[in-house]
C-alpha cells in the first residue's frame, strides 16, 4: 500500500483510531488526468473480504458524497465539521473504493483543464485509473471485485465493466446499480406513469394523456405523436420537476423549500441526460405556450 | 453545482476545510470541492441511450443487481424493472417481498444472472434513506445469496 496516501486521521472524528485503514490520493488515467480516490479497507476482514468500487452519478457528481452521506464508514453531521461512525457502512463487509470521475469532478482534475468528455472516454479513464489502483494496491488485485454505482452510474458501471471483463487478470465477479439510468426512453415513459400512480398528476391530465398519447394500450410519452400529447407531456414534466416536489424522494421534503424558478432552470444541466428531449421543453421554455390548463391544482 | 432539493452544505463545508484537504492529500492547486460539476455536466457527451447491449455482453459471465428506491422519480423503479424484464433472462421465481428487521423492505424478482429489487420508501440514494436494508442487500449480493 502507498504509505504516502494513508489517511492517518480525519478531522471531526472523535475516536483518534479510524475504524479501518484508509487511503486518499490520485490515480493516473490517460494523458494529464488524475482521478482522486478514497479507499477504505474492510472493517471486518480486509484480507478475505471482496473489493467494491463505488461511483456516484451526475454525470459530473462526486463519489465523496457517497462516502459522507451514503455508505462510507463516517457520515457528515449537519454542522459540517464533525463525522459520525456509520454502523451500516458497506466497509463493514467489503474493501470500498470511492472514485471521483470524470476529471473535473470533486478533487479530480486534468492538467490541461479540458473537462469535455463522453461515456466511452470516461470508461477508458476509469479503467486506466483502476489499473493504477491495482498497481498501488497489489494486495487487492486478486480479490473478488465488484463495480457498483448509482444514478448515472447506470452508464458508468456497465461501460467500465465491459472493459474490466476483458482483463483476465482482474477477478471481476459482477456489478450492482442503484436507481440507475439504464434506458432513457423507458425512464421517460415510465416517469409519467409514476407521476400518475403517486398522485402527482390528476385524473384530468391522465385522461387527456390517454386520449392523445396512447393507442391500443401503448403510450408514447418519450416521443409524443402529436402536438396535444407534447403539450400534455410538458405539463406533466413541469409538475414533476418544476414546482418544488423533490424528484429524488417524492414522499419527502425538498431541502430549502420550494425553489424559485431560476434555480429550477439550472436543473436542465443534469435532467437532459436522464430524459428524452420532448420531456424537457418546459424547462427550456418555461413561458412557452405549451402548458395545458391544470384543473387539479 | 447544485442538485435540486438536496442539501450538500455540510459535506461541502467539511471537504473544503484546510485540515480535511491536508488529511486527504489534496494539493493546494486543486479547486474547491463541489458535489457536482456544472462544467462537466454541461459538456458531457452521452453516447448510450440504452444499456441493453452492454448487459447482454456482461450477463453470461457476470451477475448483476439492479435496485431502486421506490420513492425516486429521477430514475424510477418502473423504468428499471421494465429494463431488466426486457433482457429476457430466465425467471428463477415469482416476484416476492424481501425482509429486513422483520419488516417488508421491498420486493425482489430474481432472474438468471440478474436480480431486480425495490427498496421500500427509499429515495434516489438508497444507502442514505434505508441504510440497514441497503447493507443487507449488498452483503447478500456480494456473497451470492438470495
Amino acid at each position: 500500500q502507498p504509505a504516502e496516501d494513508e489517511v492517518k486521521s480525519l478531522p471531526g472524528v472523535f475516536n483518534p483510531q479510524l475504524s479501518s485503514r484508509q487511503y486518499s490520493g490520485y490515480l493516473s488515467a490517460s494523458n494529464t488526468i488524475k482521478l482522486h480516490y478514497w479507499f477504505v479497507e474492510s472493517e471486518r476482514d480486509p484480507v478475505n473480504d471482496p473489493l467494491v468500487l463505488w461511483m456516484n452519478g451526475g454525470p459530473g457528481c462526486s463519489s465523496l458524497d457517497g462516502y459522507l452521506s451514503e455508505l462510507g464508514p463516517y457520515l457528515i453531521n449537519p454542522d459540517g465539521t464533525t463525522l459520525t461512525p456509520n454502523p451500516n457502512s458497506w466497509s463493514k463487509v467489503a474493501n470500498v473504493i470511492f472514485l471521483e470521475a470524470p476529471a473535473g469532478v470533486g478533487f479530480s482534475y486534468s492538467d490541461d483543464q479540458n473537462y469535455t468528455t463522453s461515456d466511452n472516454e470516461t470508461a477508458k479513464n476509469n479503467y486506466l485509473a483502476l489499473l493504477d489502483f491495482f498497481a498501488k494496491f497489489p494486495n487487492m488485485a486478486k480479490k473478488p471485485f465488484f463495480i457498483t454505482g448509482e444514478s448515472y452510474g447506470g452508464v458508468y458501471v456497465p461501460t467500465l465493466s465491459v472493459k474490466v471483463m476483458a482483463n483476465a487478470s482482474i477477478n471481476f465477479q459482477g456489478f450492482a446499480i442503484g436507481n440507475g439510468l439504464l434506458d432513457s426512453v423507458m425512464n421517460t415513459n415510465t416517469a409519467v406513469y409514476y407521476a400518475y400512480y403517486h398522485a402527482i398528476i390528476g385524473e384530468d391530465v391522465w385522461a387527456k394523456l390517454q386520449q392523445y398519447c396512447c393507442k391500443d394500450g401503448k403510450c408514447n410519452f418519450a416521443a409524443p405523436p402529436n402536438q396535444q400529447c407534447q403539450d400534455l407531456v410538458i405539463t406533466v414534466q413541469n409538475t414533476m420537476m418544476g414546482i418544488g416536489i423533490n424528484p429524488y424522494d417524492v414522499t419527502g421534503d425538498c431541502a430549502g423549500g420550494v425553489p424559485g424558478h431560476s434555480s429550477l432552470q439550472k436543473q436542465n444541466t443534469f435532467l437532459k441526460h436522464f430524459f428524452e428531449p420532448s420531456f424537457l421543453k418546459a424547462l427550456k421554455n418555461p413561458k412557452g405556450n405549451g402548458s395545458v390548463s391544470f384543473d387539479s391544482n | 453545482n447544485v442538485i435540486p432539493c438536496i442539501d450538500a452544505g455540510p459535506q461541502t463545508q467539511y471537504l473544503n476545510t484546510a485540515e480535511v484537504r491536508l488529511a486527504l492529500h489534496i494539493p493546494d492547486n486543486v479547486s474547491k470541492w463541489a458535489i457536482c460539476s456544472g462544467v462537466v455536466g454541461a459538456n458531457y457527451k452521452r453516447q448510450y441511450q440504452t444499456m441493453k447491449d452492454l448487459f447482454n455482453m456482461l450477463l453470461p459471465k457476470h451477475r448483476a443487481l439492479i435496485y431502486n428506491g421506490d420513492a425516486d422519480m429521477m430514475c424510477n423503479f418502473l423504468g428499471d424493472q421494465k429494463f431488466v424484464a426486457s433482457l429476457q433472462q430466465k425467471e428463477l421465481g415469482p416476484r416476492r417481498p424481501w425482509i429486513h428487521a422483520k419488516q417488508i423492505a421491498g420486493f425482489v424478482h430474481e432472474y438468471d444472472q440478474i436480480t431486480f429489487m425495490t427498496v421500500k420508501n427509499a429515495g434516489h440514494m438508497v444507502p442514505s434513506f434505508t441504510p440497514g436494508a441497503a447493507l443487507q442487500m449488498i452483503t447478500n449480493f456480494l456473497n451470492n445469496k438470495p
